[in-house]
């Protein structure tokens, strides 16, 4: 449910963008500038890549008394307030009145979302990467171990994040009607975000979350690549990928790409 | 190989007729093969746990996730996804356990030895194509499942002239003379960034400017949706 409404709010405000929608509430404690976050690499090209975050910064893995102090800018980013209409639902009623079907139903989504008014959090790069020029990464770090076993991972920092002002309530909504004498049940699941003026929710819904202040829905991070003896880059251009250096590897099985050849297997896991 | 690459260009979903896509349909289905090698009761059990999955879009993601992690040598535990009722981590295992995993009592996920490394691969194909799907495509799908037009959506490309269009005439694409069926798939292929529209006789398939790789994944879970109920033979 907060995966969805974060997800709506970047598909409105970023599309195509680097800002990275936050998928669980729990991560938002670990979310801090220069937190470590571990990219999985896409197994194929469409899709998204995936990733978890650690619950240590930059910090913690540098080699002793190296640390990094970056300057953190913050300004106001948006006043965010989307509807999303639900535009199958129509269709589908339509459809379904006339073939009448007996199945279980199926789940649509309407979103309406209002996250109020938003900050952004981000570290002041040319700064940072001034300061990181002379550092070394710890690769004997216990933090990094489970992430070198791992060949189609990338170690990443957040340099950005998007924080809430306000306290906002998610609510899912699903609703359940019967059409054509009972034969039909269409179940309809409904999203929405609303800023939370009084703390209380009015609305009759079957899952309620409630986000506090300063919650982060988006973020941004930077890819590090990472030499044999520690020493880092941030990459800082999407063709430059980041990771650790090493063999290679890739995981694609029987599958065949035939004819799409690239096309479906375009980015190999390092 | 160099050729390899700007053949793989070509076939990069571009605005236009949708039959561009029939070359790589054979090369799906072949990757589907596993599917369809399965016995009739296997392959039964996992398309009817799929059709319930399909309708759960956060059940499709929890899902990938789980097949990405082991297939890149992790253990993953499903009690660790967020946000999973019981009811969906049920039918998570459920899945899995045809897929060839086997959920453990501590929550862990692992591989079955005994279970061919070809089925899970291939459902992750399936799953990893749902996942990036948009929102209220997946569950689109679920009614097209249900309204048995998967095979006719699959076929669509193979009759589809250069120019786009189709005859309705074709007795594979009769269920698409149905008003309320043509309406599901043309919001489902809008989604898509696929053009769907209807003339009299016939129907007009265009892929639409900027299509990213929507249409590839709609037509991955489509083969792997109908391998699954045994229509790919």
């Amino acid at each position: 449910m907060f995966a969805k409404a974060t997800r709506n709010f970047l598909r409105d405000t970023d599309p195509g963008g680097d800002l990275i929608p936050v998928s669980s509430l729990n991560d938002s404690d670990t979310l801090q500038l220069l937190s470590l976050v571990v990219k999985k690499k896409k197994f194929w090209c469409w899709q998204r890549p995936k990733y978890q975050f650690l619950s240590v910064t930059i910090n913690d893995i540098l080699t002793k008394d190296q640390f990094l102090n970056p300057v953190v800018v913050e300004s106001d980013f948006v006043k965010y307030e989307g509807k999303f209409e639900d535009v199958v639902k129509g269709t589908v009623e339509t459809a379904l009145g006339r073939l009448t079907l007996n199945a279980g139903g199926l789940g649509l989504v309407e979103s309406q979302s209002s996250f109020g008014t938003l900050r952004k959090q981000e570290v002041d790069l040319q700064q940072l990467i001034r300061e990181a020029a002379e550092r070394t990464i710890n690769l004997q770090s216990p933090v990094l171990h489970q992430v070198l076993e791992h060949k189609n991972e990338v170690l990443c920092v957040v340099t950005q994040k998007i924080v809430t002002t306000q306290k906002c309530v998610i609510s899912e909504h699903v609703q359940i009607e019967e059409k054509c004498g009972g034969a039909l049940g269409l179940k309809t699941k409904r999203v929405e975000v609303s800023v939370s003026e009084d703390g209380n929710v009015t609305r009759d819904s079957n899952v309620v979350l409630e986000i506090p202040t300063d919650t982060p829905i988006a973020f941004r991070v930077l890819e590090l690549y990472v030499k044999e003896d520690g020493q880092f880059e941030f990459c800082l251009l999407h063709e430059k990928q980041g990771g650790f250096e090493r063999g290679s590897t890739d995981g694609r099985d029987h599958l065949d790409a035939g004819i799409f050849g690239e096309f479906i297997f375009p980015f190999v896991p390092d | 190989s160099v050729d390899g690459k700007s053949e793989a260009v070509k076939l990069t979903p571009v605005e236009g007729p949708l039959s561009a896509l029939k070359h790589g349909m054979l090369v799906l289905e072949r990757n589907f093969r596993p599917f369809v090698e399965l016995s009739g009761h296997h392959r039964a059990a996992l398309c009817e746990i799929l059709w319930e999955v399909l309708l759960d879009d956060e059940l499709v993601v929890a899902l990938d996730t789980v097949l990405s992690d082991v297939l890149a040598g992790g253990r993953p535990r499903l009690w660790a996804l967020p946000g999973l009722s019981p009811g969906q981590q049920q039918q998570l295992a459920a899945f899995l356990g045809l897929a060839g995993l086997h959920v453990q009592e501590d929550s862990r996920v692992r591989r079955d030895a005994r279970a061919p490394r070809e089925l899970l691969s291939t459902a992750h194909f399936l799953v990893s194509a749902l996942a990036e799907m948009p929102d209220d495509t997946v569950a689109l799908m679920g009614v097209c499942c249900q309204l048995h037009l998967i095979p006719t959506l699959c076929h669509l490309p193979q009759v589809t002239s250069a120019d786009g269009v189709s005859e309705l005439g074709d007795p594979s694409l009769a269920p698409l003379s149905d008003a309320g069926s043509f309406e599901v798939v043309q919001k489902l292929f809008a989604l898509s960034h696929i053009s769907l529209e209807r003339r009299e006789a016939h129907v007009e398939a265009v892929i639409m400017k900027r299509p990213q790789y929507l249409p590839l994944v709609l037509y991955i879970t489509l083969h792997g949706l109908c391998a699954l109920e045994g229509k790919a033979e």
